[in-house]
C-alpha cells in the first residue's frame, strides 16, 4: 500500500478500498486544506465520502464535482483522484487555482456509487447502476442518473427494472442520490455542479429531459466552448457540447437538470474520452492525459464561476 | 465473477430514422442481452453496443439483412479486461 499520496499510482485503476485510503492520506497530509465529509450511506451501507477543499470560513460559495456515479466508468474516479492531488499540489503555486480556493470551496465526491463500483471489481466489470434489489423483479439496480427530481419519470428513462436506464421506484429513491440532494440543500450556496461521466467526449448542460432552452443557455454554451477549447488544446481531444437533449439524447431525471433547477447555474455533465475505440474500457495509460485535459476544462468553468458569482 | 470472452462491441453508423427504430426494436429483445453503450437517438451519432458471443450471429444477420453499417470497435471485450487486470496487478507489485 502507498504510504503517501506521492507514492499513490495515478497511472492505474484502483479498488474502492484503495481510493478510500487515498482520501484518508490526502486529508492527513493537508489538514488545513482538506477534510472528509460523510454525506450518507449507500444502499449496501458504505460511507458516501466527499473531500472538501477549503481555505476559509463556512458557508462560502461552493463548487461540486462528482465522479463514479456510473460504476463501470472507471476513468472518472481515476481522474477525480488525480484532480484531488492536483488541487493540494497547486494551491499556493498556481495563481488561478489559488484565487479560486481563496474565495470558493470545492467539494469532490470520488466514488458516488460505491456499491456498483465495488461490484465492477468483484463480479461484473460492465455493471452501471446501483445495487438496489428491486421488489417484484429479478433485476437489480437503478440508474442513479435518472433518479433526480427534474424530469423524473420522463421518456428519457425507463420504468423497467431490467433496463440500464431504470429510473427507480420513486424520485430520490437511491440513497446515493438523496445524500447529494440533502447535502446540496443544507449547504445552500453551491454555484457550480459538475458531474463527470464517460464516455463520448461531450460537455453537456441543461436540459436533458426537454428540448426547451434553459434560461442561461447562451452563457452556458459560450462557457462550454471555452472549456472544450481549453481541453482540446492539450492533446487534441475533440469534444462536442450543448444541451443534453440536443447533443446526445433525451435523458430524464438527470443530475444536471436537477442541479440547475436548484438554482445552480453552472451545471455540466462531462462525458470523458474514449478515443473512439475503447468505450468504458479505457486503457490505464490514458488516465493521466485524460485527467490533465479535463482539468483544463474544469479550471475554465471554476474560474468563470469565481468571477461571476450570483 | 462474470467474464466476457467473445463479446464484441459493434459501432453502428446510421443512415436514417428507420434504422434508429430498427435498432430500438433490436434493443427490446431481452434474450439477446445487448448492452447499448451509446443509445440510438440521433442519426448523426454512432451507436455502440456490446453483443454477447451467443447473440453475435443473430445480430450480424439482422444488421446485414437491413444493410445497417457497422464496424467491430472491440474484437473481444475480455481481452481488454484481462489487460486492465494485468496493469492493476503490475501496479500493485511495483
Amino acid at each position: 500500500q502507498p504510504r503517501t499520496t506521492d507514492d499513490y499510482d495515478y497511472t492505474n485503476y484502483h479498488t474502492l478500498s484503495e481510493i478510500n485510503s487515498f482520501m484518508d492520506m490526502l486529508v492527513q497530509e493537508n489538514p488545513s486544506l482538506v477534510s472528509k465529509i460523510v454525506i450518507g450511506k449507500s444502499y449496501e451501507g458504505r460511507d458516501l465520502n466527499v473531500l472538501k477543499f477549503s481555505t476559509g470560513d463556512t458557508k462560502r460559495p461552493g463548487i461540486w464535482i462528482d465522479t463514479g456515479i456510473h460504476a463501470r466508468e472507471w476513468i472518472t474516479p481515476a481522474s477525480g483522484t488525480w484532480f484531488a492531488k492536483k488541487i493540494v499540489t497547486d494551491y499556493g503555486r498556481d495563481p488561478v487555482l489559488t484565487a479560486i480556493l481563496d474565495k470558493i470551496d470545492i467539494f469532490l465526491e470520488l466514488v458516488t456509487n460505491p456499491d456498483g463500483y465495488e461490484y465492477t471489481h468483484t463480479s461484473n466489470r460492465m455493471w452501471r447502476k446501483t445495487r438496489r434489489i428491486n421488489s417484484g423483479s429479478s433485476c437489480i439496480g437503478v440508474d442513479p442518473n435518472r433518479n433526480w427530481g427534474t424530469g423524473y419519470g420522463g421518456a428519457g428513462s425507463s420504468s423497467n427494472p431490467c433496463s440500464e436506464t431504470y429510473r427507480g421506484p420513486s424520485v430520490y429513491s437511491e440513497p446515493e442520490v438523496k445524500a447529494i440532494v440533502d447535502f446540496t440543500k443544507s449547504h445552500g450556496n453551491l454555484k457550480a455542479f459538475l458531474t463527470i461521466h464517460s464516455y463520448s467526449q461531450m460537455l453537456l448542460y441543461p436540459y436533458g429531459d426537454t428540448g426547451a432552452l434553459c434560461v442561461d443557455d447562451a452563457e452556458l454554451d459560450e462557457l462550454a466552448l471555452k472549456a472544450t477549447t481549453a481541453l482540446e488544446s492539450l492533446y487534441g481531444t475533440k469534444y462536442t457540447y450543448g444541451s443534453t437533449f440536443k447533443t446526445i439524447y433525451q435523458a430524464s431525471g438527470v443530475t444536471t437538470d436537477w442541479a440547475y433547477d436548484e438554482g445552480i447555474k453552472y451545471s455540466y455533465t462531462f462525458e470523458l474520452r474514449d478515443n473512439g475505440r475503447y468505450g468504458f474500457i479505457l486503457p490505464a495509460n490514458q488516465i493521466i492525459p485524460t485527467a490533465q485535459e479535463t482539468w483544463l476544462a474544469l479550471m475554465v468553468i471554476m474560474e468563470h464561476t469565481k468571477n461571476n458569482l450570483y | 465473477k462474470e467474464t466476457f470472452e467473445g463479446h464484441q462491441v459493434l459501432r453502428i453508423t446510421l443512415k436514417d430514422e428507420l434504422e434508429i427504430s430498427l435498432l430500438k426494436e433490436l434493443s427490446e429483445q431481452e434474450d439477446l442481452q445487448l448492452d447499448f453503450w451509446r443509445q440510438p437517438f440521433y442519426v448523426e451519432l454512432p451507436v455502440d453496443v456490446r453483443v454477447p458471443f451467443h447473440s453475435l450471429q443473430a445480430v450480424r444477420a439482422f444488421l446485414g439483412y437491413h444493410e445497417i453499417h457497422y464496424e467491430i470497435m472491440i474484437q473481444d471485450v475480455q481481452d481488454l479486461l484481462n489487460e486492465e487486470q494485468r496493469e492493476m496487478m503490475r501496479s500493485r507489485i511495483f
